[in-house]
């Protein structure tokens, strides 16, 4: 258990209070470890831990503390670095895009955002702009009316433009607009397309990028596609309530230059929450 | 000259961090590469050969072992086996369970066996309908219950309507659920003991990193598997993934599913994920 051997070691260097190269070595080898069971990008662990070994042996241990402590404060701060920023979500009128690779979770995501927006007093709607998938009106219309989210949606039309100006004429007098789109990736040219042109019309103030917090070394060159695209506002880490650790989110954020905005941890409506930089940074490194 | 630990720890780390962006999962790469180290030391090092080298063949042929089918393809099971053969599709949330039951469906009907589909995820919004429509599209039928009923009774209900009309292959859909989520798994353990399925596929993602190895080896110990099929291979993934399920299950790779058409379903050729990962 990776967990258990990162805080063994931490444990032999409690009883010392300064860092001498072989133990910030033991523990540096220790940190790539978890970091790589995490899905964290592999060119990223070598450069964070080289950073966290340097200031490790250079930084003065501060009076009071001891070498664990050290070094533990060291790796919160690089992951802070990166991972400390949470997408701010303003409780006012706006145009959101739901993007992502296939199965990412978007579609139950966009359900469980349109009912966050709705719970904070917010006049609420989904646009179902995946005209591909089979069953996607079907599976989107139906998880709104369970839980009351006005919706919009053509099943009979395959352009999905279409049915977005549609749906943004239909559902004027909606504050809040999210769009659900259908998955894709960075090899399909008609499909980055496509995208490019959802977001021409729908003008969004939010793009989000709707993430699988299984997703492994694929996460750096599609989460710079998407970014490159149309421009990334946040990302969405889904299915954190299995054993995944979510590493990929370190490379998205770094790639589209935004900030985790929430997580997905199970398929229910609720099973939304606000990103919280660290409970997840505690959970990443074990 | 001899090989030693120390001409050894270059070249072997070289590989681990290419293995690992290649997205093989860690543990499985750690064993990989410690049985390669300890097949090299104190090996005859041959005149003028290079040390990477002889490591990179090593390595290659440890890989292979842990990719090589040794029992029979997927379609020598189906022929073989007493119809109706029942085969059951397990695997976490979004890894493409019913889009590769529609292609398996497909690639079943042209061989000319008669197939029946079974929507045994009875719980997701739109479940049914989304096989529904593949089955309208590929002239199938599809057995189905109301949202809310037990999967089992109707994969129960299928086999049964396979029975009575004499058709070859059941394709029975299950909803996606959590390895750690163990009232899901054990709801696939009733459905399993229920229904006998002569094979149980497991359907995961070439874009999964370390999870995929977590999740074979939890629905393994759960259920059983007979194989798995690896999806998404065109999102230009590195195909480390099939290593790592393929390692951790010791059971074969069927196919890889290559795009959402229904012929985006390859044939697993080890020779082809070789080349992929070495280049
Ligand atoms: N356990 C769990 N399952 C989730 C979560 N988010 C989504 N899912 C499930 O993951 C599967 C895929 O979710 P979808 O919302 O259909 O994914 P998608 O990105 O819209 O898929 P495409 O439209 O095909 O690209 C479904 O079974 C969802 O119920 C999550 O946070 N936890
Ligand atoms: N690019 C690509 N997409 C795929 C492949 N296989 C499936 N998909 C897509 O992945 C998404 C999820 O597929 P589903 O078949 O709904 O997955 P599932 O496992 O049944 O999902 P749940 O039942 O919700 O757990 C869909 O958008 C599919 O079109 C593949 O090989 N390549
Ligand atoms: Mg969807
Ligand atoms: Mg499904």
């Amino acid at each position: 258990n990776l967990g258990n051997s990162l805080k063994e070691t931490f444990n032999k260097l409690a009883r010392l209070n300064k860092i001498d190269k072989k133990i910030a070595e033991e523990i540096i080898k220790d940190v790539q470890r978890a970091l790589l069971q995490a899905d964290v990008n592999v060119k990223l662990v070598m450069k964070l831990s080289e950073n966290i070994k340097k200031r490790a042996l250079k930084e003065e241990v501060l009076e009071g503390f001891d070498a664990k402590e050290h070094i533990s404060k060291i790796i919160y701060e690089e992951f802070s670095n990166i991972l400390g920023k949470v997408t701010e979500i303003e409780l006012k009128r706006q145009n959101i895009m739901m993007v992502g690779l296939q199965g990412s979770g978007k579609t139950t995501s966009t359900a469980k955002l349109a009912k966050y927006f709705q719970r904070k007093g917010l006049k609420t709607c989904v646009i179902c702009a995946d005209t591909f998938r089979p069953g996607a009106y079907d599976q989107l219309s139906q998880l709104c009316k369970v839980h009351s989210i006005p919706f919009y949606g053509e099943k009979g039309n395959e352009n999905a433009v279409d049915v977005v100006k549609n749906g943004l004429n239909e559902m004027k007098e909606y504050e809040v607009k999210i769009v659900d789109t259908a998955g894709r990736h960075a090899l399909e040219d008609d499909l980055i397309q496509e995208m490019k042109e959802i977001n021409a019309v729908l003008k969004p103030d939010h793009k989000f990028l709707v993430l699988d917090a299984a997703i492994g070394q694929e996460a750096e060159v599609q989460s710079r596609k998407f970014s490159e695209a149309i421009g990334i506002t946040g990302v969405i880490i889904t299915k954190l309530d299995g054993t995944a650790k979510g590493g990929g989110a370190l490379s998205a954020v770094s790639e589209t230059g935004s900030s985790i905005a929430f997580i997905g941890v199970g398929e229910r409506i609720d099973d939304l929450e606000k990103f919280d930089p660290d409970s997840f940074i505690s959970k990443l490194v074990g | 000259s001899i090989l030693n630990e120390k001409d050894l720890e270059e070249p072997l780390w070289n590989l681990e961090l290419a293995l690992m962006e290649g997205n093989v999962a860690l543990l499985v790469v750690e064993a990989i590469v410690s049985s390669v180290k300890s097949n090299l030391i104190g090996r005859k090092k041959k005149l003028l050969a290079h040390t990477d080298e002889i490591v990179e063949d090593v390595l290659y042929e440890s890989i292979k072992n842990v990719i090589k089918n040794d029992g029979l393809s997927f379609d020598e099971i189906i022929e073989k086996s007493d119809k109706p053969v029942v085969i059951l599709f397990v695997g976490v949330n979004g890894t493409g369970k019913t889009t590769t039951i529609a292609k398996v469906a497909k690639r079943l009907k042209d061989k000319g066996y008669s197939v029946v589909l079974a929507s045994g995820d009875t719980y997701r919004t739109g479940a049914l309908e989304q096989l529904e429509i593949h089955g309208e599209r590929l002239g199938l039928k599809v057995i189905k219950h109301q949202y809310g009923s037990d999967p089992s009774a109707v994969i129960y209900d299928a086999i049964e309507h396979a029975k009575a009309r004499g058709i070859d292959v059941v394709l029975a859909d299950t909803a996606g659920r959590m390895h750690t989520n163990s009232n899901l798994m054990r709801e696939l353990q009733k459905i399993k003991r229920i229904n006998s399925p002569d094979l149980t596929i497991f359907v995961d993602e070439a874009i999964a990193g370390n999870d995929a190895l977590e999740r074979a080896k939890l629905f393994d110990e759960a259920i059983g598997l007979d194989g798995t099929i690896l999806t998404k291979l065109d999102t230009d993934a590195k195909g480390g993934t099939a290593i790592s399920i393929s390692y951790i299950t010791g059971k074969p790779i069927f196919f890889f599913g290559t795009g959402q058409s229904y012929d985006d379903l390859i044939i697993f050729q080890e020779d082809w994920l070789l080349n992929k990962i070495f280049g």
